[in-house]
């Protein structure tokens, strides 16, 4: 455990938690992608199998894990509720159209493919590594379709954004501090999800600093 | 490498 992983999971957690607030406080869901929303409870499902066979007691990283993986699947199927039956008026369904299948069908072939053990667990965790990378993507194509956002739904995407960055900077922190720290699945599908941000980024700080709503060209 | 990998990370 390092600051960047903390401070890297505390992000993820504090952007979820942005999202459910802007949900609460606007009562719509409109800007919202449920297409990545979806995404990402099937990552945390996929990911968070060995819930059901680790002692949680084991360590006390493994009850740190244990209560973030909770967390994680709870809050994401409790968005997905609030998206699909409470606000559902409100949900963007006409411009959230990206295909999932052209991510879906990719990750099951990459996990298949490029895992670190052949087995059923290893595969599932590998695909949901694939998966993550580019779960945001249905969420980027709506920004950029609607070309407006609040600001709390931007704030919930740099908030991502952010989170990622400092697992790459854990993951830096960590190839330099443990001698057999070979995570390679991690570092290229975490390298590519932290870089579909860029492109966000820009225009997020650009209206930043202008102090307006996020705006696309 | 060991005989069960671990995921540590979340």
């Amino acid at each position: 455990m390092n600051l960047f992983r903390l401070g890297g999971d505390l992000l993820h957690v504090f952007s979820i938690f942005v999202l459910t607030l802007k949900i609460k406080t606007s009562k719509n869901v409109a800007g919202i992608s449920l297409r990545t929303q979806q995404l990402y409870l099937l990552v945390f499902c996929t990911r968070y199998l060995d819930l059901l066979f680790t002692n949680p007691f084991r360590s006390g990283l493994t009850m740190y894990n244990t209560v973030f993986k909770i967390l994680f699947i709870a809050s994401s199927a409790y968005i997905v509720y609030l998206m699909r039956k409470k606000y559902k008026q409100t949900y963007s369904v006409k411009d959230d159209t990206f295909r999932v299948e052209f991510l879906i069908v990719p990750a099951c072939l990459a996990g298949t493919l490029f895992h670190y053990r052949n087995t059923f667990f290893e595969i599932v965790w590998a695909f949901s590594i694939y998966m993550e990378s580019v779960a945001i993507i249905p969420q980027l194509y709506l920004l950029q379709k609607t070309g407006e956002v609040e600001n709390l739904t931007s704030h919930y995407i740099a908030c991502l954004g952010g989170y990622r960055a400092l697992y790459l900077l854990n993951w830096v922190w960590r190839f330099f501090t443990e001698p057999r720290y070979r995570h390679w699945i991690e570092w290229i599908a975490g390298t590519i999800q932290t870089a579909l941000y860029a492109d966000f980024f820009y225009y997020y700080f650009l209206n930043k600093t202008k102090g307006q709503k996020l705006k696309l060209p | 490498r060991r005989q069960l990998r671990i995921h540590d990370e979340l």
